[in-house]
């Protein structure tokens, strides 16, 4: 399991957060808001309090140390733009930073940020594509109550091909890619392929599908 | 095609709206800041400047000439409970509104919003789920640059099963339900299920592969 630290506990910062959290790994988040600290500590295994743009403070975090750090800061451009030059300066080995506009998300990604995302256009789309699509309230329940999960393949998947067991047709499941042990990612496996000892399954499904898989 | 209104142009609205415009839709957006208006209507049928919480500006609307109604006011969760009020009160036939909060989200549904959605939230589960899964570059590609498209079986796939198709192995696309002309819906069909003429197929892909089906 890998480490992550988010900077910035709002609406966005405290999903991915607790997300993370939920999904076995280690989370800390920083926020220079003592009652966002206090209100995301229920969730996740450390949260500090602390001014981002910092670098004493920063440095004391240890910023290296991280797998991914996501810089979840909203409306204050200017410390989501500093923050990210600091980490970057620092040596961070993966940033994620969630944009205000288009003009932050391109300075974000000059500086050098590894992926910047866009929160609110994003579902934006999402919801006019599903909106747009079929039958509204079906395809609405689909998008927004699915989700991405990678489980280790359960022995009674083992030896078998993904046509045989027509998880899609059985349970909902869609199987977008297998990891093997080795680590090649296989992505979009086609009906014919097996599903070896160790391999990882990414599905995609509806949640409630997903839980009763135990796969969520 | 059908008919929208989107009420705010902010990220999230303008997201929504420009989105449905350019896949065909008519839309009409609302928003009280003129300058936003401004914005907007470039890229948009209809922009109008008004306040969504005065019942003479909506009921001139025509509320119920929408197929559906965006509710995409963020931070003023009182402008954004009371138009909702006003937009049921006026007989609208399906009001999706963005919320703020879990409570928000709460009050939303209770008063009759038909779907409630939680931009933040939602995509900082789904950015955590794709920094957790695999390569994370891979995945984090995969999850923000894919989308659900419709399209009309083309000739050539008419007579044909899903597995003989094979579009997941061939180009990557996953077919996640089909609707007949009669408008039953098939969610995850199974790989035997053939495709009949005038049949809309829903799937799942990257948009590079999209756009090469010319689905996208
Ligand atoms: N310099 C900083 N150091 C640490 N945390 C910060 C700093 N500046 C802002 N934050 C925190 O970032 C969080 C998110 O920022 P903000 O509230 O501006 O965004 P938001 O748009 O409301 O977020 P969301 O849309 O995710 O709810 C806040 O909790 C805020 O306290
Ligand atoms: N009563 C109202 N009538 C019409 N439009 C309104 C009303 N109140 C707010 N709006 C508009 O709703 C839009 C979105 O609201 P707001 O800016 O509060 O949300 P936001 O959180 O910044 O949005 P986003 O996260 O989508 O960028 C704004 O453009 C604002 O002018």
């Amino acid at each position: 399991s890998k480490q992550y630290l988010v900077i910035g506990a709002g609406r966005f910062g405290s999903s991915v957060a607790t997300t993370l959290y939920e999904l076995g790994h280690d989370v800390t988040v920083v926020d220079i808001n003592p009652s966002r600290v206090q209100e995301i500590s229920k969730s996740v295994a450390h949260a500090l309090q602390a001014d981002a743009t910092s670098e004493a403070a920063l440095s004391s975090l240890g910023v290296r140390e991280f797998d991914v750090i996501v810089v979840a800061i909203g409306h204050d451009l200017q410390s989501s733009i500093m923050t990210c030059i600091l980490l970057i300066e620092m040596g961070a080995r993966f940033v994620v930073a969630r944009a205000h506009t288009e003009m932050h998300g391109k300075v974000l990604s000059k500086i050098g940020v590894n992926r910047v995302v866009f929160p609110e256009k994003d579902m934006g789309q999402k919801l006019a594509h599903s909106l747009s699509a079929f039958n509204i309230v079906d395809l609405i329940e689909l998008s927004s109550s699915s989700n991405v999960v990678e489980v280790t393949a359960p022995a009674e998947m083992v030896g078998r091909s993904l046509q045989e067991l027509n998880l899609r047709a059985r349970f909902g499941i869609n199987v977008i890619a297998l990891r093997s042990k080795d680590g090649k990612t296989n992505i979009s496996p086609g009906g014919e392929d097996i599903i070896k000892e160790g391999d990882l399954i990414i599905a995609v499904g509806d949640n409630k599908a997903l839980k009763k898989m135990g796969w969520v």
